[in-house]
């Protein structure tokens, strides 16, 4: 696991955050319940909660999808190649690129599609960086920069769980088993020789 | 584009290029220093992009810096640290990824930022 230059990490006292979505993208419930699953993964190793709220402009996360320059200084570039990008704390701004094909519901390895990314996975990942973990080299991470099409990963792996225990400590209710799951199809183009 | 599944996108919004914008790198398959080819420019930039090199007027010359940049990128990916495109380098390369650096302001604590043994040999764990 790594960290951001400097071991940002969200204030000690502000332990109950609140997160919403960009007013504008109109998103459906079961995009947001992709996100409060994602939350879910984090909080259940630290001691933070994370709130759905409904004014955008006071939550401390703020999410949205953006397509192309979106006035950030990381503009995104269509189908694939970057997916979505977030800030350090205490910042709490998280961005999608809204050209990708997001698949909601998880059967994203049940399809040939090599543009289909499992929107669940990404999120994970990205609240990661929004909590303050930088990437991680080793490939069963949650934080491990690149994710192939078609791949689902959303479980937190012991250096997932190990990088934001340093930050937060731990949830009193964590039982400590970290796993972590990879779904993949064949078209994760993986170069490891053992196929998928 | 949000889709239930996977098998529910239109054939009209799927890539003809399996690997996207950065499909293009993979012609780059072999290249290593003193050559001068088409398209390093582009790969400087990716790697600027993502920490690995510093601001310059890039040109498509395989250089020192970007020897030096793919060595850091294979290191922190686990790759065989060749300083080389060899192929696994450049399959990596390719992926779709987080717009997130992974060497901000110079510094990283992926495995090439880590500490180093007396001798200067980086301590590279294999994860079983």
């Amino acid at each position: 696991y790594s960290f951001f230059p400097g071991t940002p990490r969200w204030p000690a006292g502000k332990t109950d955050l609140t997160y919403a979505f960009l007013p504008a993208n109109n998103l459906p419930d079961s995009v947001k319940a992709v996100f409060s699953r994602a939350f879910q993964k984090w909080s259940a190793v630290i001691p933070l909660t994370f709130t759905e709220t409904s004014s955008y402009v006071v939550a401390d996360i703020r999410i949205g999808f953006h397509s192309g320059d979106h006035n950030d200084g990381e503009p995104f570039d269509g189908v694939l190649g970057t997916l979505a990008h977030a800030f350090s704390p205490p910042t709490g701004i998280l961005h999608l690129d809204g050209d990708e094909n997001w698949v909601v519901d998880g059967d994203v390895a049940a399809s040939a599609v090599v543009s289909a990314v499992d929107l669940e996975s990404v999120a994970v990942h990205e609240l990661g960086h929004v909590l303050g973990l930088g990437h991680s080299s080793e490939r069963e991470a949650i934080m491990y920069p690149t994710i192939s099409t078609g791949t689902r990963k959303v479980d937190l792996a012991g250096d997932d769980v190990d990088g934001i225990q340093v930050l937060y400590g731990s949830n009193p209710n964590y039982n400590g088993s970290a796993t972590s799951t990879t779904t993949t199809t064949t078209q994760e183009r993986d170069t490891s020789g053992g196929g998928s | 584009r949000f889709f239930p599944n996977s098998s529910s996108i239109p054939r009209s919004l799927i890539p003809t290029n399996p690997d996207g914008k950065w499909d293009a790198f993979k012609n780059l398959t072999g290249c290593h220093a003193g050559e001068n080819v088409d398209g390093l420019a582009n790969l400087k930039n990716y790697l600027h992009y993502f920490g690995y090199i510093d601001k310059n007027n890039f040109t498509d010359e395989f250089d020192d810096n970007l020897k030096s940049a793919i060595k850091t990128y294979q290191l922190n990916y686990n790759l065989n640290t060749t300083g080389e495109l060899d192929g696994q380098t450049l399959e990596q390369i390719v992926r779709p990824r987080c717009g997130v650096a992974d060497i901000v302001n110079g510094t990283s604590s992926m495995n090439s930022g880590k500490k180093t043994t007396s001798s200067g040999i980086h301590i590279h764990a294999v994860n079983h």
